[in-house]
């Protein structure tokens, strides 16, 4: 089992309507942002858990995990920062879908190496389209930490319905001819 | 400049950078459809109560003070093209930008915005607060004034501008007396054709209305600097990393059905998750 009680807890507190409106004074609203990153920690290792546990059931008895590989989640990728993605070479994309049909889903991350081509592969080792695109100004945010400059794109498709897709992504110095680097071309000045 | 996916959505945009038309491919038809952001200046008032009339703008009360101020209508545009997905970035100034987004193979379009740190007008006496909201616009449709909010978070309500349906209202504050919570999305359907519709989705709670016909409304970012007196005791004016708040968040908007947009409520709202985790080392042969 895993435990989501501090998650619930800290659901109970925000249901309180300073929280939802946004009438809470300042410092408050620093404790409710607190209190949910810490809870969505515990969030996090319950699904790597989960995640884990389902694997095990999709791979069924042809080959045990013995360690489930940790999953973690990037809180502000909405602003283009996840260290994960940025200082790792290979890595996997694990997509969860909760709804009970098929979704297809637009995946986003940033990366630091602009010079690397970067390999999708999905589970059926199909090479993925993938598209590197430089990030717009909405990264030049106080407090954003990251040295990334662009993002790389792809379409999840056919995610299943309350199931999973996991993707290898490597980067590597031999451009791929799934690869394409857009460039951002100006149509007006300032 | 026409951009977009055959298999999906294409948008128009002018000379100056903004959206112009809306091409859908299902069914093949093109619409008139504009976006652009506004702000409100909030009330600055004495408090005086309990009368109210004096009450300034603030965290509990939305009160603008009459004048509705639409922000730069020439942004920066950058076009950034490709088979995955194609942006539109457009910067208005230091503390507004969006990013337009058409996915391929998908009939919505995404607006990513960032609003802040807001500015305020310094040397005035009385500085006021800016409350930012984003319009959506389709010039041929009619909706008669009636728009749909999910305020109860469970079902669309129906809504009419200067109306309430128990009793005779004669609203003194004609922009907040018709705004109304919106918990996932906003709609709006022509009157002889409810088959064209506009829905905006949100990815949080955010107030809106339809005050022209054809049009939407949401509330991005507020600013304000003098306390509502309603109890919080401060304005609503948040800080982080030394500056005052920047919000981030995205709009999908759809001209598909109600029924199609409840889809995308639903992909919305219960977004799929994402995690990373390390390969192990292993070549992908082996990891698989």
């Amino acid at each position: 089992s895993f435990d989501i009680s501090e998650a619930k807890e800290v659901m109970g507190v925000l249901q309180h309507h300073d929280s939802i409106t946004g009438t809470e004074k300042a410092h408050v609203a620093s404790d409710y942002a607190r209190m949910l990153t810490n809870a969505l920690k515990t969030v996090e290792l319950a699904a790597s858990f989960g995640l884990g546990k389902l694997m095990r059931k999709g791979l069924a008895q042809k080959w045990i995990l013995t360690d489930s590989p940790k999953f973690t989640s990037c809180l502000l990728l909405n602003i283009s920062s996840c260290p994960e993605t940025e200082s790792a070479r290979s890595f996997v994309i694990t997509i969860y879908n909760p709804l009970s049909r098929y979704v297809n889903k637009l995946i986003r991350f940033p990366v630091v190496n602009t010079q690397l081509s970067y390999i999708i592969r999905g589970p059926n080792g199909e090479n993925i389209p993938v598209q590197m695109v430089p990030l717009s100004e909405i990264i030049n945010i106080p407090g954003r930490v990251s040295d990334a400059s662009v993002e790389i794109a792809f379409i999840a498709k056919n995610i299943p319905p309350l199931g999973y897709k996991s993707y290898y992504v490597e980067s590597t110095k031999v451009k791929s001819p799934d690869f394409f680097i857009s460039e951002a071309v100006e149509l007006t000045e300032p | 400049v026409k951009v977009g996916y055959e298999n999906g959505t294409t948008l128009s945009l002018t000379p100056e950078g903004l959206i112009k038309t809306l091409h859908k491919k299902h069914p093949d038809r093109e619409i008139p459809f504009h976006q652009n952001f506004l702000y409100y200046r909030g009330a600055v008032g004495n408090n005086n109560l309990p009368e109210g009339g004096e009450r300034s703008s603030g965290a509990y009360i939305f009160r603008p003070n009459g004048t509705v101020v639409p922000i730069l209508s020439k942004p920066t545009t950058k076009l950034v093209k490709g088979p995955v997905v194609t942006e539109i970035q457009q910067k208005y100034n230091n503390w507004l930008s969006q990013v337009i987004r058409l996915y391929n193979g998908s009939d919505h379009v995404e607006f990513q915005w960032s609003v802040g740190p807001i500015p305020f007008q310094e040397g005035l006496e009385k500085p006021f607060g800016k409350e930012v909201i984003t319009r959506y616009t389709v010039s041929t449709l009619h909706n008669n004034g009636i728009f749909y909010t999910d305020s109860n978070g469970r079902e669309m309500i129906k809504r009419r501008l200067n109306y309430r349906p128990t009793w005779q209202v004669e609203l003194l504050e004609p922009v907040a007396g018709n705004y109304y919570p919106v918990t996932t999305s906003i709609n709006i359907k022509d009157i002889n054709n409810p088959s064209q519709s506009l829905s905006v989705i949100t990815d949080r709670s955010e107030g809106g209305s339809s005050l022209n016909e054809g049009q939407i409304e949401l509330m991005l970012h507020r600013r304000l600097l003098h306390d509502d007196a309603f109890g919080v005791g401060e304005a609503l004016n948040e800080m982080a990393f030394g500056a005052p708040l920047v919000a981030v968040g995205s709009h999908y908007v759809t001209l598909d059905s109600c029924a199609k947009a409840k889809m995308l409520v639903q992909e919305k709202v219960l977004d799929s998750w994402i995690f990373i985790s390390s390969n192990q080392g292993l070549s992908y042969e082996k990891w698989k």
